[in-house]
């Protein structure tokens, strides 16, 4: 009765694992390309929707430790958002990709692919190649980056870009010099002045340098640079200013990604740079698992109008002292169809709203409460040990199906959000965290 | 600040319309 009145949900743990092959995007009305906006897979780093996936394995042990990694770097990240968000003006941007190369992690955080670049097709290509060319005799070069709503600078490693002072990566290496719609920034331009904290100098041939220091001290560095990208089968965006590194020490991304899409609110990334076509609305569907596919989208496409009734909205808040970041005011939380007893005060902080953020925090007044409703649900469960700041963990072994207590977010304005089964475990725990103080 | 982590946004339409300061959600959309 519970289950039927939504305050429950019963998920085969078979379902909770990826399967062999994609399963692809689950298909809405005006949930398909569209040449009114830019539309493009979003896929998890590996599984059977990346267009190369690994054929790696993990063990079960393997799992439990990477997953430990993932959660600590994940608390990075956020220690580093926080820090932004009190005033900090360092350029440091809030990276916690792992330096470790697990299967786990790399489960964390989702990409899209891009074309980049003009590359002019020899008369000797196949017909594929002539097939995918612009009507120019030219086509771009496919990169895999991952998707940051909480960075603004968009990078990419070029050629030359030698190990180790580069990483590898899956797809070949973008080469400047083989693009015909390539160029430099020039030093003395208005987009070099506009990349503020993250500018580097000059180069001897006067073209303006980028660097990015992340949050655990890695740093990518290299020529800022336009050329035209290719997000999903219509659309180009011409002159796109991106990042060409040559160098991303220390680095974070051991992940063989081609580098990152930033969709912050600052003014050097994607979201800005697409003012007037897109109108800075942009969205995304992270998919619940990595044989799924999800969808990111630039603008608003007529047909997607369909959909508006659908959606739930709370305002979105901005901050001058940050304006990477993007913010919500969340107001209450119900666990099985029950709001938590917790006073209105606890939640007057914002939540930063992140597509690389991996955990959600919450105040600690919020999350013992949470914790506390959550646990009296699943009683019938065997409790297992915390893994790193995950303190609600337990033991699926031999269990067919589990019955898992819904969670809402209700956000201001009353908009009520029912997280997916996907949304409420990481592993096999709660994924909710607390943060320092209910005051922070 | 909290956090909304990526975890709880699986499966949802995260909307960021930042003319319109607002933020829109939309369950079950992949």
């Amino acid at each position: 009765g519970d289950a039927a009145a939504g305050a429950y949900m019963v998920i085969a743990t078979s379902t909770m694992k990826p399967k062999t092959f994609c399963s692809g995007h689950k298909v809405a009305p005006g949930d398909v390309p569209s040449p009114n906006s830019t539309w493009a897979p979003l896929h998890h780093l590996y599984g059977p929707c990346s267009p190369a996936p690994s054929s790696a394995n993990s063990t079960a042990a393997d799992v439990a430790a990477s997953m430990a990694d993932m959660v600590d770097d994940d608390q990075r990240r956020a220690d580093y958002i926080q820090k932004r968000l009190t005033g900090a003006t360092d350029d440091k941007q809030p990276m916690a990709f792992s330096s470790r190369t697990s299967q786990y992690e790399k489960n964390g955080q989702y990409a899209t692919n891009g074309g980049l670049g003009s590359v002019p097709h020899l008369k000797s290509l196949s017909t594929t190649a002539t097939t995918n060319s612009a009507p120019d005799g030219t086509s771009a070069v496919t990169q895999t980056v991952i998707i940051d709503s909480g960075s603004d600078v968009s990078w990419v490693q070029c050629k030359p870009c030698p190990l180790p002072m580069c990483h590898r990566q899956r797809d070949p290496l973008f080469d400047p010099a083989m693009s015909t719609t390539y160029a430099a920034v020039p030093c003395t331009s208005a987009a070099c002045a506009q990349l503020g904290p993250y500018r580097r100098g000059c180069s001897a041939n006067a073209q303006c340098q980028f660097g990015i220091n992340y949050g655990d001290g890695s740093t990518a560095t290299g020529t800022y640079s336009f050329d035209d990208l290719t997000l999903g089968p219509y659309d180009v965006i011409r002159g796109f200013r991106f990042g060409c590194a040559h160098a991303d020490r220390g680095s974070a991304f051991d992940y063989d990604v081609a580098g990152s899409l930033a969709l912050g609110g600052g003014s050097q990334s994607l979201v800005q740079q697409t003012a007037t076509r897109y109108g800075r609305v942009f969205s995304y569907c992270l998919p619940p698992t990595a044989s799924s596919l999800g969808f990111l989208v630039l603008g608003v496409p007529p047909e997607r109008a369909q959909l508006i009734p659908s959606f739930v909205s709370t305002p979105l808040l901005s901050s001058s002292m940050a304006p990477t970041f993007y913010r919500v005011l969340l107001r209450a939380i119900i666990v099985a169809g029950r709001p938590l007893a917790v006073p209105p005060a606890v939640f007057s902080a914002s939540s930063v709203i992140d597509s690389s953020t991996i955990i959600s925090r919450l105040p600690p007044t919020a999350y013992q409460a949470l914790r506390a409703a959550f646990r009296s649900a699943m009683t019938m469960y065997r409790a297992a040990p915390p893994v790193s700041i995950l303190d609600t963990c337990y033991d699926f072994t031999g269990v067919r199906s589990i019955t898992l207590p819904s969670i809402a977010l209700v956000f201001d304005g009353g908009a009520t959000v029912n997280l997916d089964a996907a949304g409420i475990l990481l592993g096999s725990c709660l994924a909710f965290a607390p943060t320092a103080s209910d005051r922070m | 600040p909290g956090f909304i982590g990526n975890v709880q946004q699986k499966t949802l339409e995260v909307v960021y319309d930042v003319p319109a300061k607002a933020m829109r959600f939309r369950t079950a959309a992949c």
